[in-house]
């Protein structure tokens, strides 16, 4: 998906 | 999760906690915008939407939930409090914050992450988090003396992000291996905009001098 692993941050 | 992403987020939970120690113990927001807390009301609300849509880690969860409750906090103590509320510095915190929440929120919707409602509030987030901190500078330069406490606050916050900036240089030649221009290039400005502040802590720190900003 696009978003990916990069929303896990804070 | 690696050591630096950590280290940044325990040390932004620490400022937080400090801020807190600060208004519970002394009574006092004196040399606290309010102006920028309200900010970080507004970036943790509109970051943190996808509490409801999407599932990371339940650290993941606490630490969303912890930042949104404790900016609450904060942003009551400094606005409600009986007694906290006239300690509120509050002709020194002049600094024009609607500004910037128009600014991030147009810069918002020319470049978005994605164009949908909550992306498009997701970079505000990120674009007002870079910029959060202004209100807050430019109170301290204003300020005759900054406390400790103060003084530490705001250390420990631009810490956090500096520590974010090797968490992304390590992810990306680790894991993810894609270019993410929008928290890199904000998350940069951000930590930018406190090098004079880390300037003068560290030499007040090693002077063993009390911390004052040149106006």
């Amino acid at each position: 998906p696009k978003t990916g692993s990069v929303k896990d941050e804070l | 999760m690696n050591v630096f992403r950590l280290a940044g987020d325990m040390t932004h939970l620490l400022s937080i906690v400090v801020l807190l120690l600060k208004i519970r113990t002394t009574k006092s927001c004196a040399g606290i915008s309010l102006k920028t807390q309200e900010l970080y009301v507004l970036v943790f609300l509109t970051r943190y939407l996808d509490l409801f849509t999407r599932y990371f880690s339940v650290y993941n969860v606490l630490m969303k939930l912890i930042f949104i409750g404790t900016s609450v906090a904060i942003f009551w103590y400094m606005r409600y409090h009986k007694v906290v509320k006239q300690t509120y510095s509050k002709d020194l915190d002049s600094f024009r914050h609607y500004h910037l929440i128009l600014g991030c929120f147009l810069m918002a919707l020319l470049i978005p992450f994605d164009f949908s409602v909550t992306e498009v509030l997701w970079t505000f987030s990120i674009y007002l988090e870079a910029v959060a901190i202004l209100p807050q500078l430019v109170l301290l330069q204003k300020s005759r003396n900054i406390d400790n406490l103060t003084g530490n606050y705001v250390f420990l916050l631009g810490a956090y992000r500096a520590l974010y900036l090797l968490n992304w240089i390590y992810r990306f030649f680790t894991e993810i291996h894609k270019i993410r221009w929008i928290p890199w290039i904000s998350g940069l400005v951000q930590t930018a905009l406190y090098a004079d502040f880390f300037y003068y802590y560290i030499q007040s720190w090693r002077k063993h001098e009390e911390l004052k900003l040149p106006a």
